[in-house]
């Protein structure tokens, strides 16, 4: 019978024979090359030849946020809450690039100051379409602003060639400029950064650098100071996407939706909600009846 | 009701228990039938809690159990599963008897390390088992 690995086998080299081939046990397989499409626990067995495969540590504020997403979407069992309404099903948080040398606070112009971040979206697969993304600060919670701090933010986003700053790409730059404010024992600021992001995962481009730039003032007038700032905003921010999976093995809640409406609505209702097709068919057979 | 009738005749032996429900329990469900049963895992046991972070304990839950041969009334199989029971049962016995196997899942939410450190929280359709039924 066919193990679990050999059916990852198949599975990751695409075949689509059902009689089970047994794989050369010399070969590892190239878990690296599996198409991400496998469902983790399955990967995990395909990973299982690989050496040991490294896996960098995220950022434990990262983590820390990823854990109370986690528990505000799921039950006890971990099964997704059904009175959520949105339809991703996929939400990743990338960290900016290490090796990109870690982005400092620069004094740019009169209180503007401005950070250059590099993401790296390879892990965002085909079927996994962007439905928002936003740009997330973890504040220290010692400092705190007064309630009338507003802050300008300028964005400009590009995609860049590789990994180092010096040769991005000119395509035209997205920039942005959003107002928001500094909320009282708020740990997290979220900068909506969707319409930047979207045209370039679209269009399947994976390096993006971000240059942010930020101008707060207090009471419309007084920029607040540098070093205010500098304390409250702890570190780079990290950029947090949420994604649609259109793959067969994600879980589609509007299915379930569906699945449930079916059941709820009269006879009629239901075939006009799941086969509108079907209803357009018979009125269309109806009046060419009356023709003839 | 030993004032009529064979005074010898027997009244149906009660349980020595006096527990009703057990008695009857006999009769609607007979031993080992097809159900649902749990296997409460966790990620540690498969060393795998250094990418899963949540959740940290996993039931899948499995289907086991002999299918009875009037499956209708209670697990909704189709008329077929009645028939490969008589072809088992009357013509062929090397033909399989109907599998006791899930019917319906429920998703499961995950969020894991990635290998280039990113973290990821994803929801897959059909982790648990919910209900069994006889095909």
């Amino acid at each position: 019978s066919q193990t679990l690995e050999d059916e990852a086998g198949s599975l990751t080299s695409g075949e689509t024979s059902l009689e089970p081939k047994p794989l050369p046990r010399d070969q590892p397989l190239d878990g690296e090359n599996s198409p991400s499409l496998l469902p983790p626990l399955l990967k995990v067995l395909v990973d299982r030849h690989l050496p040991g495969a490294p896996r960098l540590h995220p950022d434990s504020r990262a983590l820390r946020y990823m854990k109370r997403l986690y528990k505000a979407y799921t039950t006890k069992e971990g099964i997704p809450k059904s009175d959520r309404s949105h339809l991703y099903n996929t939400v990743r948080l990338f960290t900016p690039n290490a090796q990109h040398p870690q982005p400092s606070w620069s004094q740019v112009t009169g209180g503007l100051q401005s950070m250059d971040l590099l993401f790296n979206l390879d892990r965002i697969t085909a079927p996994e379409h962007l439905l928002k993304s936003v740009l997330l600060y973890s504040l220290k919670n010692s400092v705190s602003f007064s309630s009338t701090t507003k802050c300008m933010c300028y964005l400009i986003v590009k995609e860049s060639e590789c990994s180092s700053p010096s040769y991005f790409r000119s395509p035209q730059p997205f920039t942005i400029s959003l107002q928001f404010e500094f909320r009282k024992n708020h740990k997290w600021i979220e900068i909506d950064v969707t319409t930047l992001l979207q045209p370039l995962v679209a269009s399947k481009k994976r390096n993006i650098h971000i240059a942010v730039n930020f101008t707060c003032l207090e009471d419309q007038q007084n920029p607040v100071q540098d070093e205010l700032l500098d304390m409250a905003i702890l570190m780079a921010p990290s950029l947090l996407v949420y994604l649609n999976d259109t793959s067969a093995q994600a879980y589609h809640r509007w299915n379930s939706l569906r699945y449930k409406r079916r059941h709820q609505m009269s006879p009629d209702q239901r075939d006009l909600f799941l086969y509108p097709m079907e209803e357009e068919l018979t009125q269309s057979r109806k009046f060419s009846r009356h023709r003839r | 009701d030993e004032r009529t009738g064979d005074p010898k005749a027997k009244s149906p032996k009660m349980p020595v228990s006096n527990n009703l429900s057990e008695y009857f329990k006999q009769f609607l469900f007979p031993e080992n039938e097809c159900e649902l049963h749990d296997f409460k895992l966790s990620f540690s046991q498969l060393k795998w809690d250094n990418w899963i972070v949540a959740p940290h304990r996993y039931n899948p839950r499995y289907c086991k159990g002999v299918c009875p041969r009037l499956v209708r009334h209670r697990y909704g199989s189709p008329v077929h599963t009645m028939v490969q029971n008589i072809i088992y049962e009357k013509l062929d016995s090397s033909i399989p008897r109907p599998s006791c196997v899930p019917a319906k899942y429920s998703p499961l939410s995950v969020l894991t390390i990635e290998p280039d450190g990113s973290i990821a929280y994803k929801e897959y359709e059909d982790m648990i088992a919910t209900k069994c039924t006889c095909r």
